[in-house]
């Protein structure tokens, strides 16, 4: 039966987990969190800090939001200023003892869930592509 | 029975109408292209021609990837190209009447897919968000 399964599954079994994920460290300069983005071809990223710690997340909008100036983007700010000043701090946080269901709820706004332990040390994320492919062999079950 | 219902479900039920949707033009330069990006704060957008056909899609990374120099970022090149030298148009598309489970299937890749009639006219988007609210809801039932 279907909704049996859906409890079954926790973060754990469907995040990516912490090596194969993309970061950046908090004290990084924008210029070199924008080439990690561009790069890896990720629209946002984890931040963590220098004890792999999870901090927040950052992307290319919050990026390139704070160099539009009122005439053009001001690509000189990319150099001064760091990953600290505009990091995306306040977001969703799973652990891999979470269940699918809990995972569901936490993509529907979000286009990926950190995921971490109870000291805060990052263990990887939760996608929305995971979520979708297992709701799908769900749906044939 | 919940499967029932999610062949019930159409794609049109589901999509964003295409006069919510943030779109660019495919003769607007990649400047342009960038602020609607920014502005807007979605990662990428349908393009458009001026009959408003679809044409493709075009996000932040397309654009970063355009400029991305060996030294540095070319910003000046935002001026000088066009969203028709860049864009994306080997893209998914369904049209309105596409059911729910084929809805699924295309956003397990894309985060969102445009839907257009036989003639080519842009209908709207299905995003993950639609896709993964409407699952929710049958999980309930
Ligand atoms: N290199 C690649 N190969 C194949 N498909 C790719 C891809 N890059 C992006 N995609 C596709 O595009 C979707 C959106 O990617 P985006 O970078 O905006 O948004 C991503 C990104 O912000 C983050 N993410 C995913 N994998 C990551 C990783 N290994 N490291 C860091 N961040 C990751 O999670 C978001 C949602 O990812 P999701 O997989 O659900 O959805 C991905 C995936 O379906
Ligand atoms: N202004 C806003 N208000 C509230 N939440 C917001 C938001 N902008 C983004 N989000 C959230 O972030 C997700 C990823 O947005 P993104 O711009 O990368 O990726 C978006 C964007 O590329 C496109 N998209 C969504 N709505 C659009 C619109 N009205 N016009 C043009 N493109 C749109 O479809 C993708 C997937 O959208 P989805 O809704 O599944 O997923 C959205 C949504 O959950």
């Amino acid at each position: 039966q279907g909704n049996m399964q859906l409890t079954e599954v926790l973060v754990g079994d469907l995040m990516i987990s912490s090596e194969k994920v993309a970061h950046v460290q908090i004290n990084n300069p924008l210029e070199h969190a924008l080439l990690v983005l561009v790069k890896s071809g990720y629209s946002a990223v984890p931040v963590l800090d220098s004890t792999y710690k999870l901090v927040g997340t950052i992307g290319k909008t919050i990026i390139l939001n704070q160099i539009l100036g009122l005439e053009r983007f001001e690509f000189e700010k990319l150099s001064t200023m760091r990953v600290q000043e505009v990091l995306n701090e306040d977001i969703p946080c799973l652990t891999k003892e979470a269940t699918l269901m809990e995972g569901l709820n936490a993509v529907i706004n979000h286009p990926f869930v950190c995921v971490a332990d109870k000291e805060g040390y990052f263990d990887g994320i939760l996608t929305r592509r995971a979520i979708l492919k297992q709701l799908k062999k769900n749906i044939y079950t």
